[in-house]
C-alpha cells in the first residue's frame, strides 16, 4: 500500500471534445488507489477548476457593469457536477483500443495486469454516457 | 514540474492522495518523459 503510480491521464481522444478538456494531467497516488478513486479525483478536480474558470470570468463581467449574483450561481453548478458528473477510465490496448477499467480495480492491479511496461501508467477518461 | 496539488479522495472510508503536476519533468522518476 506504501508505493506509489505515476500516471499520465489524458482526454480519450475518440470519446472527448478535446477543447473541452485539452490537458494531460501528470499524476501520483498510493498504489491502492482504485480506478474508482481516480474517477472521482478527475469530477473534483475538473468541477473546481470550471468553478475558478467561471468565478474568474464573472468578475470580468462585474468590471464591465454585468449584474451580481453570477459568481454563487456558477459556485452551485459547479457543486452540483461534483456531486453528480461521473467519468469512466480507459486503458490503451493492442491495435490502438481502448478497455474500460473496473471501478474496483486498484492501480497496482492495473498497472501489473493491463499495462505490464516500464513506464508511468497511460490512461484516458471520458464523461459516463448514461448521466 | 510548476504547482503541484494534493487532493485526498475517500471511497468507502479509503482515502488516498493524488498529487498533479503540470509536466512530467521534476516529478516523475526519470521515465524520459517531457
Amino acid at each position: 500500500p506504501g508505493s506509489e503510480i505515476e500516471l499520465v491521464f489524458r482526454p480519450h481522444p475518440l470519446l472527448v471534445n478535446t477543447q473541452d478538456y485539452s490537458q494531460t494531467r501528470y499524476v501520483k497516488t498510493t498504489a491502492n488507489a482504485t480506478v474508482d478513486h481516480l474517477s472521482k479525483y478527475l469530477a473534483l478536480r475538473i468541477a473546481l477548476e470550471d468553478r475558478q474558470r467561471d468565478s474568474q470570468s464573472d468578475a470580468g463581467t462585474e468590471k464591465e457593469g454585468g449584474a451580481k449574483g453570477g459568481n454563487a450561481a456558477a459556485e452551485g453548478a459547479s457543486l452540483k457536477n461534483i456531486s453528480e458528473k461521473q467519468y469512466t477510465i480507459y486503458i490503451p490496448t493492442s491495435g490502438g483500443q481502448f478497455s474500460t477499467l473496473n471501478g474496483s480495480l486498484t492501480l497496482e492491479l492495473v498497472n501489473e495486469k493491463y499495462w505490464k511496461v516500464r513506464k508511468p501508467l497511460e490512461l484516458y477518461y471520458a464523461p459516463t454516457k448514461d448521466q | 514540474p510548476g504547482e503541484v496539488t494534493v487532493t485526498d479522495v475517500t471511497i468507502n472510508s479509503l482515502t488516498v492522495t493524488f498529487r498533479e503536476a503540470l509536466a512530467a519533468k521534476g516529478f516523475f522518476r526519470g521515465w524520459g518523459l517531457e
